[in-house]
């Protein structure tokens, strides 16, 4: 999936499986990403548990869980806040769309949560402050922690790379090839229309929603782009940082658009 | 069936408490009719489970051992710890669990950060 860290990077990752998106003193948040098509690089969200571990005379610990097709308006014992203690109601699940998009309140640590369903995947976002953020037992060696640390080099991937390999793939493609046949078929050129319907400033959302369009065919994932904006624009502080750009490369003659 | 979650909160209601005497104490006492209460609205859904079965079986045991009645408080009043300064001020819940109220008075307002993932 694509990813945007707390300190405003952007990456597009693998993480095949289960990963740890946030963990700090307070919270827990696992995703566990599966690939979009057989044998593809580019994986998508299946799967989100989120655990509020229990604070002072505020919240018992809760768990959140959700699954593609079933995005549940309660958490997993049934309850819908922080449990019996006396701020019980400083955490709270509120259902916006029956299915489709849920927000966690957890004012005890100033925290907001979207989950939504878009199409057959989850997408995530969080307002987090930052004494929150770095509220880790041992900084030095902390192990992953995605929204903080962004994914391991080895897991990202370069939307070039893969552009030029799309070219050829796309070829191969057109003769028939015995790829798996996607629901539709894109060209980079029909993905760029089909995105700047919902996202028409081609900031990194944009390029994402392209991506995402040559790798599955799946025009949902125009939506997912742009419901990810539509969560940054509510939950970031700073409203000059809403898009992010790619960092411009010196286009030498190796590095030239691929054609088509 | 929500037993173990009244198992868990009459053991924390009990634990680490001094060892009590064979007089009824009133607060043992409490915490059993607090626990029969929540056994009783677990019962339905319990209706059959081995752990409910066995949990209200011994908390009739218990009420015989430390000569409880069955009637009387079943939950100690809520300790009101009201925030510091206005003592006037109502508080649906305690001033540690409202994050911006607490940071707020010791400093200017919290920094946010956000996170999102989406897509493939």
């Amino acid at each position: 999936p694509h990813l945007r860290t707390f300190t405003d990077s952007f990456q597009t990752c693998k993480v095949q499986g289960a990963w740890p998106l946030i963990d700090n003193n307070y919270l827990n948040v696992q995703v566990t990403n599966t690939p979009v098509l057989p044998g593809s690089l580019a994986t998508a969200t299946t799967k989100l548990t989120i655990i509020f571990k229990s604070f002072q005379e505020c919240v018992d610990q809760k768990v959140y869980q959700a699954e593609m097709d079933e995005l549940p308006a309660a958490f997993a014992d049934g309850s819908k806040n922080g449990g019996d203690k006396h701020g019980a109601n400083s955490l709270k699940i509120t259902e916006k769309v029956s299915g489709q998009h849920i927000e966690i309140q957890a004012k005890y640590i100033g925290t907001t949560i979207v989950v939504r369903q878009v199409g057959r995947y989850l997408t995530f976002a969080v307002r987090m402050p930052e004494e929150v953020v770095n509220a880790v037992e041992d900084r030095d060696n902390q192990g992953l922690y995605l929204c903080l640390r962004g994914c391991p080099l080895n897991q990202q991937i370069d939307f070039h790379t893969f552009r030029s390999g799309q070219a050829t793939e796309g070829r191969a493609r057109r003769k028939g090839s015995s790829l798996v046949p996607f629901p539709e078929f894109f060209t980079y050129e029909t993905a760029m229309a089909k995105c700047r319907e919902k996202l028409p400033v081609e900031d990194l959302y944009f390029q994402s929603c392209v991506f995402d369009l040559l790798t599955t065919g799946d025009v949902n994932f125009t939506l997912a782009a742009y419901y990810a904006f539509e969560d940054v624009k509510m939950l970031h502080s700073n409203k000059d940082k809403l898009h992010l750009y790619e960092r411009t490369r010196e286009l030498g003659p190796g590095n030239a658009a691929p054609s088509g | 069936c929500k037993i173990l979650k009244c198992n868990s909160e009459f053991w924390a209601a009990t634990s680490g408490s001094h060892h009590l005497g064979t007089e009824e104490a009133p607060e043992f006492c409490t915490a059993l009719r607090t626990y029969a209460h929540c056994t009783r609205r677990t019962a339905r859904t319990c209706r059959g489970d081995l752990a409910y079965h066995s949990a209200v079986h011994g908390i009739d045991d218990l009420m015989v051992q430390h000569n409880c009645s069955k009637d009387g408080p079943t939950s100690q009043p809520r300790l009101r710890t009201l925030p510091p300064g206005d003592s006037q001020e109502r508080s649906d819940s305690p001033e540690i669990c409202h994050y911006e109220k607490s940071f707020h008075k010791h400093s200017a307002p919290p920094n946010y950060t956000h996170c999102g993932l989406f897509g493939d």
